[in-house]
């Protein structure tokens, strides 16, 4: 059944969408089913893969406050082996409507299980937070990639994103494991990047020799260079494979793809 | 007394404590007195301007929560001409805390009112989120600076800020202006940064005929172009002038600080 990988990062405009949106094409090119899962009340899924308001019948939302919602009535087909389940600005009000609940952060985790033989791959847009949706996402996951860019002050945020995952693993989900770092945005030649690149690896070297969730996580290759085209994909509601198929951001997530399905089938 | 100016943007990095930092001290430099206040629990500034925590007797989390507290005690020197007060992680506990008071969009507005006639500017550094943080930081400016990357995504976020401003405005801040856009991390010769700040320009246009917070707004000039020396600054707690005085990133933020005392003193 479907292998399903949370796209984390609490810290805002890293790349989670893009990568949701790109690597989850990329797969689906490759021949795996996906299915991509926005849970984002800002809804860039929609926006970015063109799909009109008009054909969806149930969203997120839908399927996590009401109980009668199944999420085989919130699939939407977006491509060849992709579909998708879509987001709404409603969503924001989840966590409120839903803070009395005892079983809030298992809603989306009991709710998609059901489909996950349908599917290779399940990718979950997760918000810039570390509240409920991202909660229900960890909740359901069983792997984590975090994208982020290589700046100092991204590195800051990588703690606390790794503490919450700890919290996560030992309360709900004891399977969960962060497996991968996506550099995005990357300016390779840059001194930052290499420094900020290597201190990441230093980390990660230093944490395979403990019992933590992310004892297994590298950096994932390649990084995903910057290029204008995967800003400009979204704006005609494309993916990146639609837009402009041969230019560097569709190269790297290709090949970002590609080695993560030659992994699994290693594994 | 002092103008008194929030960046706001509840999207995730775009620029907002980049440009807290360099335009208040492209601003220090031009002789005004500035004081930059952060009100984002990620506590940037700090690092950002290489201030030991030693030295800091008193953070903004304390002047909220802290009746006794005032803002005096709670101001540091971080530059000539260029003081400022600083968070803590613990500024995430603030609006749970503060739940209960009535008062708590004003807190902040009544705490920096005896030090206004000190500075020139004060540049009000908001977490990217429309919580309490950042209504106290609309209760308490004049004006508001959007920074934003000119993307397609980034057009979804405006309206929404815009709207959150509109409800302060008529409900705690009658006076409050969103007065410009900054455009950060700028690829000015990209079709899509090109056809963003067209549809930018052209909406102000025609708020221009309203009677809406944002009548006045417009983009200024010049935008801050991407370069990597912004981003590797912070890594070594310094600002831009301090690192690379003459970079393009200096450059840009020096024009718009003058650009900005020039307009201020026509008006
Ligand atoms: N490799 C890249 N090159 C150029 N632009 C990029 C790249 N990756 C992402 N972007 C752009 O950067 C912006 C932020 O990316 P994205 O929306 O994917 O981040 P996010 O982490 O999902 O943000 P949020 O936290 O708001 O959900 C978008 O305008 C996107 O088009
Ligand atoms: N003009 C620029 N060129 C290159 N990098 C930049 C530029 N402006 C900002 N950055 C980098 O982009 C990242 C985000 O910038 P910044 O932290 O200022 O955004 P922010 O809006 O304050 O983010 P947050 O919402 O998390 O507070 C940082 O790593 C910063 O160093
Ligand atoms: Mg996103
Ligand atoms: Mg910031």
């Amino acid at each position: 059944s479907a292998r399903t990988i949370a796209l984390l990062n609490q810290k805002g405009g890293v790349g989670k969408t893009t990568t949701t949106i790109n690597l989850g094409a990329a797969l689906a090119l490759a021949e795996q089913r996906v299915l991509l899962v926005d849970l984002d009340p800002q809804a860039h899924l929609m926006l970015h893969l063109g799909i009109d308001e008009a054909v969806v019948e149930h969203t997120v939302y839908d399927l996590l406050i009401d109980p009668e919602v199944k999420a085989a009535d919130a699939i939407v087909n977006a491509r060849p082996n992709l579909d998708v389940l879509l987001s709404e600005v409603d969503l924001a009000g989840a966590e409120p409507e839903l803070a009395q609940r005892p079983d809030r952060q298992q809603i989306l985790k009991r709710k998609i299980e059901p489909i996950l033989d349908r599917y290779d791959v399940i990718l979950l847009d997760c918000p810039p937070s570390l509240g409920l949706m991202t909660l229900n996402a960890l909740a359901c996951a069983r792997e984590v990639f975090v994208p982020m860019q290589a700046h100092f002050l991204a590195l800051q945020g990588v703690s606390k994103l790794l503490e919450t995952v700890g919290l996560v693993c030992q309360s709900v989900n004891p399977d969960l494991r962060v497996s991968g770092i996506i550099l995005c945005m990357h300016e390779a030649q840059t001194t930052l990047a290499k420094e900020i690149v290597t201190d990441l690896e230093d980390f990660f070297e230093q944490a395979s020799q403990q019992d933590v969730p992310w004892s297994q996580c590298r950096v994932l290759q390649p990084p995903i260079r910057r290029n204008i085209k995967l800003a400009e994909a979204p704006s005609f509601g494309e993916t990146i494979f639609d837009y402009s198929p041969w230019c560097k951001g569709a190269i790297d997530y290709r090949k970002l793809a590609r080695q993560l399905v030659e992994h699994w089938h290693r594994v």
